[in-house]
Order: C-alpha cells, then structure tokens, then sequence
C-alpha cells in the first residue's frame, strides 16, 4: 500500500521541513520512489532541495490550473521526486475556502499522479488551517517532529487531539505514524527532561531514532542539498538514515 | 505617543514569543507601563507567563463576547499586565474572515482600553493569515526577530514586502521598528555568516544587541516566568535588558 505522510505540528520551528527533505531522501537511496510535496508558502523544502523556478507549483495544482504530472521536477536525489511550493500559496488559505470540498482538494489530484509512487511526503506550515488540513484528509499517516523543548511539548497533546478529530470526521484511515524527537542535546537538563516525558506518555509511538542537535543539519539547505549529499558522515544525516530504517520496516 | 508594537515572522521557531516576553518584562522593569497581547492560538506567550485560567482571552474579545478591560491580567512583573490567548483562537482565522472590516477588529478594541499603556506588544502566531494582518493594521511599527539560520534569513525579504503592502493599503503609519537577531552562536560559521549578510542588507535597521542561544530563555517558560525573574544573570536575559534599552532610547 501505497504510504502518504503528512510531516505536520503547528508548533514553529520544531524540524518539519528538516525532517520531510532528510526523510524522502534517505528512504528514497534505500531504493523506494518518493515523491515529496511542499505545502508550505514559505517553501523552505523547495529550496532546501535546491529547485529554482518550476513549470507548476502546488498552488498552480490545488487551483486547477496544472495538473500534478506537469508540476512534478526531479531532484538531484536518484527516486526522489518533488512537487514545488512558492509564495503564491499564501492565497490559498482565502481561496481554498471557499471552494466546496474544500478540505479534499488535495486528495483529489494526489490520486491523478500517473507515476505510483511508494511514499508521499507532505510538508506542512506551522498552523492547522487548510492547507495542513488538507494534508491530513489525504494522508494515511502523520509523522509528528516535536523539538526538545517546552512549549513544543506542551501543544503536542492538542495536535494530538486535532488529528483525533480529523480521523472521526473525515479521514477515518489517519493513523500516527510516530514521534520523532528533534534538536536533542544530551549534555542540556531540558532536552534529556522533555525526552523522558514524552517518551512516558507516547511509549511505543515515539521513535528510539533521536535527531541531535547538528549544525549540518542547518548548513544543507543553504547548499539546496539533503543532508545526506551535504555531509553524509555527520550525526544529523545518520540519524535521518536510523530514522528511515525505523520507517521503513 | 504610545508605542504599539507587533512582533511577527511568518517563519516558525524564530523566537517571537521568547522576545515578545522578555522585551515586555525588560521595559516594564525600566518603569514603563506595557501591555502583552498573546495572538497565537498555542498560547504559548500566555504559559511562559505562567497566566492559567484567565476571566476572558483575546479570542472572547475579538468575538466582543467580552471587552478587553475585563481579559487585562496582571502578571508577576510589576508593570506588565497581559491579555491571554486560548486554543479557541485557532477559530478566529475563519471566523474573522467573514466580518466587515475584519482587518480592523482587533485596532477598534484595543482604541477601549481604559488604562493608558505606554507599550502594547503583540505576540504573533507563524503565519500571515488574518491574525498577524490584525496586528500589523493595530499596530504603530513591527519588530522582526529573525534566527540567524538560513531559512528564517531567505524569508525576510518576503515578510518585509508583505509589511511594506500593509503599510500602503491599510496601515500608513506601519514602521519597521527594527531587526534582532536571535539564538546567536559566534562559534558557529553559518551564524556570523548569517549576522554578515543581514547587517550589509538592512544596516540600521538590524539592532546591536543580538540574543544568545541560551539555555536560560528555553527553560524559563516552564517555571511560567520570563528569563529576568527566573535566571536575570544569564546572558540570554542580560541580552534582551539590552535590547529593550535600545528600544526606549
Ligand atoms: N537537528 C537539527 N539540528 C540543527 N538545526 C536544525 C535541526 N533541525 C532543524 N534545524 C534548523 O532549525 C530551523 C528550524 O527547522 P525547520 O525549518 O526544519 O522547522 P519547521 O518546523 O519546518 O519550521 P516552520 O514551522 O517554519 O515550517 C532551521 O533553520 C533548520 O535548519
Ligand atoms: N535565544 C534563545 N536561546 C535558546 N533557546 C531559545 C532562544 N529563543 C527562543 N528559544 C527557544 O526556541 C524555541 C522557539 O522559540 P519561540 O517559541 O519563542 O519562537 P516563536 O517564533 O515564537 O515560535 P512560533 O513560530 O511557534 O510562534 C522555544 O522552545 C524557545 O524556548
Ligand atoms: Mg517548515
Ligand atoms: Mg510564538
């Protein structure tokens, strides 16, 4: 069956964007085809992949002006495919709603890709509006990227509760795909104290994957490259690779 | 005049709510009177406050179920009150869009406050929907803290063309009140990098205080306090004392 994640926390900066590149590239080189979609308006994954200036973008897609196969580009990544964001998407927000079917627009042209791809990614904003709801109709799964910090521990159980509510309206296949903790430094009190809490509460759900706190991790995309083509020996792309491995099997 | 200031970057984890914090506590502490409104729907400037079960939110307010003088909270700082947020906001987004005049809402309530604040700081959520659109009409000028990573740097260019288009069709008084840079690493390269090209770019505009990543301002939203009352000797604190003595001069 066919895996469409959506990589979603309402929380900012808590690795979304970090983890959707790191994730599609490295299941992508254990030799499984990845498309990997940028629904974000501030396409931080569009040129943290290095794509400069796409045929269509997923506004151009979600509009009905292009048709997902035009916009698809690929990547310097041998199975990754990607589908671009661009500013225009800030729009799409007002436009999508009010559209009827507002929240399934996505899912919709998600299922006219000629191509079958194994895994879909879905990066999304910081906010649970259409767009990320829109993610969450389509997907069949959610990966939660949650940073070792206060505040981002503190929305998790209302994320939590926000897709509990999309899976009984509208989307009853939605499951958890797992926590990942991300920006973990062991040598700080906090990171090791939101570790041990969350890991209590979500037990099993929560990868035994870390992602450390790794300044490749935040050089790559200035080089528009995952890190696993930046620095492929550093402990932030190994522990993407660890991450892919838990995925995966 | 009074000083209405929105703190907003459409960027996620930029620090807005750690600066919207503690710059509120710094000029409170100088003997100025400051108001700290919380427009984020995770309400996190309102739990690092340590406010817990406010009468009224900005979200009663904005929906004139309740007027803002009745949701004015007094925190531990003396000189700081603060209006607090709820996750009934999340609904605000879509709930304001289909009032007239909804860029204003949130300018026509703060024109009731009775007391006479000389600061009013609005904390704003990761996104440019019609929340932050709110606080950009409300307020008198926007401070900008921008992480010096590389994503949060590509996006200012964007934000700063979205504050100019506000400025020329509903807010002619808007002003750019300034940049600070935020979770500073000298020993890191893509850090000083970052601080180099925003500098050449934005010269005056760029504050000389930059904020430290430090481990003070992570932990002191747990204890509900902003870093001056929890740990006023580190850095972090020290650094945002100094940022807001910049701010009042
Ligand atoms: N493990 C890590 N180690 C060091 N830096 C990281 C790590 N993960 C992400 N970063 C950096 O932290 C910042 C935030 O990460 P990212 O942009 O991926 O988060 P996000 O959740 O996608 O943000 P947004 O909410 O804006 O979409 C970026 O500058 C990124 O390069
Ligand atoms: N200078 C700093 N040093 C260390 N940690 C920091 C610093 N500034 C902020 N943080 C931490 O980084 C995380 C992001 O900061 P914060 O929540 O203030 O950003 P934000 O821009 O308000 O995020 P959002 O986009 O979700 O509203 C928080 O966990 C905060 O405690
Ligand atoms: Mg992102
Ligand atoms: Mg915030």
């Amino acid at each position: 069956m066919k895996k469409i994640i959506a990589v979603a926390n309402q929380k900012g900066g808590v690795g979304k964007t970090t983890t959707s590149i790191n994730v599609s590239a490295s299941i992508a080189l254990a030799q499984h085809s990845v498309l990997l979609v940028d629904l974000d308006p501030q396409a931080n994954a569009t040129s943290g992949m290095g794509i400069q200036t796409p045929k269509a973008t997923i506004y151009d897609c979600l509009m009905a002006r292009a048709i997902m196969d035009e916009a698809i580009v690929t990547t310097e990544v041998s199975g990754l495919d990607m589908i671009a964001s661009g500013s225009d998407l800030a729009g799409a927000e007002i436009e999508l709603s009010s559209i009827s079917g507002r929240e399934e627009v996505l899912k919709n042209i998600l299922g006219n890709i000629e191509k079958d791809y194994e895994w879909i990614i879905l990066d999304c904003p910081p906010a649970l509006g259409l767009l990320t709801i829109n993610a969450l109709v389509s997907a069949n799964s959610v990966l939660i990227p949650v940073q070792c910090e206060y505040y981002a521990m503190e929305g998790l159980g209302r994320l939590i509760g926000n897709i509990d509510r999309i899976k009984e309206s509208i989307n009853p296949n939605l499951e958890l795909e797992g926590i990942v903790l991300t920006m973990y430094d062991s040598r700080i009190n906090l990171s090791r104290q939101v570790e041990k809490e969350i890991r209590e509460y979500f037990g099993e759900k929560v990868y035994q994957s870390m992602i450390p706190r790794n300044v490749s991790l935040a050089e790559s995309p200035s080089y528009g490259k995952p890190a696993l083509l930046y620095n492929a020996a550093s402990s932030g792309s190994r522990a993407y690779v660890d991450l892919a491995k838990e995925m995966i099997a």
